[in-house]
């Protein structure tokens, strides 16, 4: 454990918590794309089933239960409790797109080719670009409200800050996940545009961010 | 090298 790592996975905490009270104190789910909450749901689902099988630290063992209660409890919300106020027509992206190479990449590529290496293979390649969905609905409809984009900040910066961690093990204790830099890396990409974005709109005080 | 498992990182 270093601090990058520690920073990485309180970012993803806090992102994941501030979606959820988002939705829970607005009683809202506008904005939202409940297919990347949904394919969250299931990167967490694949790959800590390992929680079965190994222990690894006290730390490891409760982020891993709260992080699979969070995504569960926000897909609960969106699709059932506030389902009237999900805004399906603009969550229109096409998710067949992503899990059909998804699942044939992580049984190509994997560690070893038993069923808990080739999930937890595909939860890391499906976590890469499970955003997509989220994006391609702001694309869509233009526009994004400020906490909606903190979300999405806090989510970039947790990868942002494993690529750090990654690099700080590398020098340290010679530790290299090649499958998992290689996605991390492809998946940081993908929020380098929405970073530029939130920097330049939403931090100058804009109460929501409109695309140019 | 290729990583083993575990998997410590979340």
């Amino acid at each position: 454990m270093n601090v990058f790592r520690l920073a990485g996975d309180v970012s993803h905490l806090v992102a994941i918590i501030i979606l959820l009270v988002k939705i829970w104190r607005s009683k809202s789910c506008a904005g939202i794309s409940g297919k990347s909450q949904v394919l969250f749901a299931l990167v967490f689902t694949t790959r800590y089933l390992d929680l079965f099988t190994v222990f690894i630290s006290a730390y490891n063992t409760i982020m891993k239960v709260v992080f699979l209660a969070m995504s569960y409890a926000t897909v609960y919300l969106i699709y059932m409790r506030f389902r009237n106020m999900y805004d399906s027509e603009n969550d229109t992206f096409r998710v067949e797109f992503l899990l059909v190479p998804v699942i044939g990449l992580s049984f190509l590529e994997n560690y070893a080719f038993t069923p808990l290496e080739i999930l937890w293979t595909f939860s890391i390649f499906l976590e890469a670009v499970a955003i997509m969905p989220q994006l391609f609905m702001i694309t869509k409809t233009g526009e994004a409200e400020s906490i909606t984009t903190h979300y999405l900040f806090f989510l970039g910066l947790y990868r942002a800050l494993y690529i750090a961690n990654w690099v700080w093990r590398y020098h340290t204790e010679e530790f290299f996940d090649q499958i998992a830099v290689v996605s991390g890396v492809v998946q940081t990409i993908f929020y380098c545009d929405f970073f530029y974005l939130y920097v330049t709109r939403v931090l100058r005080g804009k109460a929501k961010m409109i695309l140019p | 090298e290729k990583g083993e498992p575990p998997h410590d990182e979340l």
